[in-house]
């Protein structure tokens, strides 16, 4: 029922 | 040419407990700051990030930035044959495909060495901008473990709300509902047991239990944990290791549908 965000989608990839 | 002598051996034993379940294969970066890491974990829901920083360190000689894909798992068998009491220093030569390990004991009486092969690992680091939490709870790190721990026999989420007067643990599962709530309090005698909340705006994000029990394998390194948290943003989990830096775990909340 929860969706699971991906940390990749917040911090910008250097 | 890298040299880290570390008197607290136990120390970097511990480190890696605390994340070779979380992460497989990693950079250790090595520069005049310190020895650290970033990774995320195999599925890109968490990401641990740590600091050991040179002046913890009895000997830190690094020449040059110099980063080394380690195995996790196979450093802390390595890491495991050392003892708790030992002097444990990292060597490694410059282009050299092994790092060394060496672990004396407090007598100086016994010296082991052990040579571990370095890995190319192609890693993504992501910048984490500093960011003001518009929550912020610091706890015992012992008791943060027990709620992760109990609360993840009932469900696989745990939901936490953050308001003045404390923090609040909710989780459901087939059998039922549990709910741990944490208040803060005020004692200044014994400030290791204390929870304290800095709140700016009451948050309440969902996360999944299984990561944050990963996280607290990092429990002995640190007898406070602060969880900072905002809406919209990855929860931080933060243990400081006194004198030498912190690990601090990165995770991507849960949409609540």
């Amino acid at each position: 029922p929860n969706e699971q965000f991906n940390i990749s989608l917040f911090y910008a990839d250097l | 040419m890298l040299e880290l002598r570390l008197l607290q051996g136990g120390l970097l034993k511990k480190v890696l407990e605390a994340m070779k379940d979380l992460v497989n294969d990693a950079n250790f970066d090595c520069s005049p700051t310190g020895f650290s890491l970033q990774a995320m974990d195999s599925s890109h829901v968490a990401l641990v990030s740590l600091l050991l920083r040179s002046e913890g360190f009895e000997h830190y000689r690094c020449d040059r930035n110099v980063s080394m894909g380690m195995n996790l798992n196979n450093m802390a068998k390595m890491l495991r044959c050392a003892g708790n009491d030992d002097i444990v220093t990292l060597k490694a030569d410059d282009g050299s495909d092994c790092i060394t390990f060496m672990f004396e004991n407090p007598s100086q009486d016994k010296i082991a060495d052990f040579e571990m092969k370095l890995m190319d690992i192609d890693s993504e680091h992501l910048g984490i901008p500093d960011a003001e939490y518009q929550s912020i709870v610091r706890m015992p790190a012992a008791e943060f473990a027990r709620i992760c721990r109990d609360l993840s026999t009932i469900g696989d989420t745990v939901l936490i709300s953050v308001s003045k007067e404390g923090v609040q643990f909710s989780t459901r599962g087939d059998m039922g509902t549990a709910n741990i709530v944490c208040r803060r309090t005020t004692t200044v005698d014994k400030p290791e047991e204390d929870v304290i909340i800095e709140m700016e705006e009451p948050v309440s994000l969902t996360f999944a239990l299984r990561y944050l029990n990963s996280f607290t394998k990092a429990t002995p390194l640190a007898t406070q944990v602060t969880i900072s948290m905002s809406s919209d943003l990855p929860m931080v989990i933060e243990y400081r290791i006194e004198g030498m830096g912190y690990i601090r775990y990165y995770l991507a909340p849960k949409i609540d549908e």
